[in-house]
Parts: C-alpha cells; sequence; structure tokens
C-alpha cells in the first residue's frame, strides 16, 4: 500500500491510497485503505494523516481520522501517530501497522507498532529544504 | 513550522514521490499531486503491494482498493475491491469529481470506470498466478477463515459453520500474528 499527503504552500491538504489489498483474501474483502479517516484523512484547519498495515484491524481505529483529531488539537505530528499506534496496540499487540502525520504548518511525523520483524518504518518525504525525496525511517514503539 | 510544500509517502517508494512534487511544481494541485504519485505506483506495482499482478485473492484474481481526499472541501472519492481496471486511484478521483458518492465497490465500480473510459483488463499476471499456485499448493495456507469445516489451518475450502458446541477454533490463524507478509 502507498498512503500519500501533500501540503501545498497555500496550506490547502490532500491524500490518498492505492493498494491491491491482502494476499489471499476472501474474495469481496475491501481493507482500510479506501475508507476515509482509516487509510487517509485530510481537513486544512488540522492536517493530514495516512495508515498502512493490516487493513482488517487498522479499519476499526480510524486511525488517519484520529491523527488528525490530534493534530487539531495541537500535538506534534510525532506524538499523534505514536498515541494512535498506542491505542490500538492496547486490544491488538500484536497487530501490523504504520502511520504518518503532517500538521498544515508542514511538520510531520510517523509511528509503527513494533514487531519482531518490524522494527523500524520508512517513508519518503520531499518539501522545499530538500532538493530530493528523501528516505527517512522511525523505530517502532 | 516546517516548510512547505510537502509531500510525504508510506515505504521507501521514491518515484512516486518524485511524481507527486513534480506535479506540484508545475501548478498542479494537492489532488493532482496524489493522484499521480499513487498512479506511478499502480504502473510500477510498489513492491507487489499496489496495483495489479499482487495479492491474488484465493480465487487468484487482483481486486483493488484506493481512495483520495481533499482537506478544503472534505470531499472524497474510493473505490473498494475494483476489479479489472489497474489504475484505481483515477477512478476514484473520478468518483470524487463527477459524483456526490464517496465510495464505489466491485463489478459496479468496474462499470462506472468503463463509463468514464477507462480500460476493462485482466490484472493477473504470472506472478500473481504463480503467487496463487504456489499458496493452493501449500493446502491455502495462510487463510482468513475460523471456525469453519473442514479446519481452515490444515485444509482449502469450501468452508461450511462449524456446528455449535463444537470446541472454538483457534481466531488467531491470521490475526494479530505480527504476520508482516501480507498487509494492506
Amino acid at each position: 500500500t502507498i498512503g500519500m499527503i501533500v501540503i501545498h504552500k497555500t496550506g490547502h491538504t490532500a491524500a490518498g491510497t492505492s493498494t491491491n489489498g491482502l494476499k489471499f483474501k476472501i474474495p469481496g474483502r475491501v481493507g482500510d485503505s479506501p475508507v476515509p479517516g482509516s487509510g487517509a484523512y485530510a481537513d486544512d484547519t488540522a492536517g493530514a494523516a495516512a495508515a498502512t498495515g493490516d487493513g482488517d484491524t487498522l479499519m476499526r481505529f480510524l486511525p488517519s481520522y484520529q491523527a488528525v483529531e490530534y493534530m487539531r488539537r495541537g500535538v506534534d505530528p510525532t506524538i499523534a501517530c505514536q498515541k494512535v499506534i498506542s491505542r490500538i496496540q492496547k486490544y491488538f499487540p500484536k497487530f501490523f501497522g504504520a502511520v504518518l502525520c503532517a500538521n498544515v504548518t508542514g511538520n510531520y511525523g510517523a509511528a509503527c507498532n513494533k514487531l519482531p520483524t518490524f522494527t523500524q518504518f520508512s517513508f519518503m518525504v520531499y518539501n522545499s529544504l530538500k532538493n530530493q525525496p528523501t528516505e527517512e525511517k522511525v523505530d517502532c514503539i | 513550522p516546517g516548510p512547505l510544500p510537502l509531500v510525504l509517502n508510506t515505504w521507501p517508494f521514491r518515484n512516486a514521490t518524485e511524481a507527486a512534487w513534480r506535479t506540484l511544481a508545475s501548478g498542479g494541485s494537492p489532488l493532482d499531486a496524489v493522484e499521480s504519485g499513487c498512479a506511478v505506483c499502480e504502473r510500477e506495482q510498489c513492491d507487489g503491494t499496489v496495483g495489479f499482478g499482487g495479492s491474488p485473492d484465493e480465487f487468484g484474481e487482483t481486486t483493488l482498493d484506493a481512495m483520495i481526499m481533499d482537506g478544503t472541501t472534505m470531499d472524497v472519492g474510493a473505490v473498494g475491491a475494483l476489479r479489472r481496471v489497474k489504475n484505481a486511484i483515477g477512478v476514484a478521483r473520478k468518483v470524487l469529481e463527477y459524483t456526490t458518492h464517496t465510495l464505489l465497490a466491485g463489478e459496479s465500480a468496474t462499470k462506472f470506470a468503463e463509463s468514464m473510459g477507462f480500460v476493462n483488463e485482466d490484472l493477473s499476471t504470472n506472478a500473481s498466478r504463480a503467487l496463487h499456485s504456489a499458496w493452493l499448493a501449500r493446502n491455502c495456507q495462510p487463510n482468513y477463515w475460523r471456525n469453519v469445516v473442514p479446519d481452515a489451518s490444515t485444509y482449502c475450502g469450501p468452508y461450511k459453520p462449524k456446528p455449535p458446541g463444537v470446541s472454538e477454533q483457534d481466531g488467531t490463524t491470521c490475526k494479530g500474528t505480527g504476520d508482516t507478509h501480507s498487509h494492506d
């Protein structure tokens, strides 16, 4: 799954996802990606977020919506992402998932749920401080 | 405050980031940038989890999910279990622009896509067919069934609900097992 967040210099935001879902899924199964507030969410007055991982679990917690609502209250993007991961961890400690967060001033962050086979989440950033797309990684919590 | 404009995307899909940035730089809107970035991954089949030829379902078919959201108008277009159309994010954008709906799904979403000029084509490839054949050869493991007969952790289907009163099957066949090899 690709989840993408774009914030224009005017502060206008957009977000989106595209995926071919889960391998060997039961036919008809739709994951979290196309669900607004789960796969991605954008609101010019607060920020934008996108998620990837075990969609059957993620979509029950609307991670992207929740992260944007944290940022609406002034929570730093990294903390907003971590709070969302922690919220899901309480119910499903072994879920596979990661969230990207960005607020309307261009600050951004990410978080992921730590598993034996998933300890870091890598994502791409491009902003006016960089002259090319840059890969960044976060340690999972 | 961080510097704007900003493009962020999950996983190291560099070409997608580049495409979105270029779209912004050439005067495109944030929606145009998201659409062009995600479309790159659909064409390039980013790590096999985006676009055609990946993640076959139990019947061996690849279906696609996508959404696009405008943070200014709070407008959304999305497709779920889209069949036989490659450019899922492009169809989602058409749902946003040409309907007042939010999410279209399945075979009917394909009919909508064709009415918008998208090509109806097979999304399978040799790679997805090989993935599916290997899965069948492994007695359909892993799968997402539980509380059924025959035992889904050992056999392929077709499955039927387990008769009441029979001991519960461990429902964590695939749930919460930290399986990072198959995800959305």
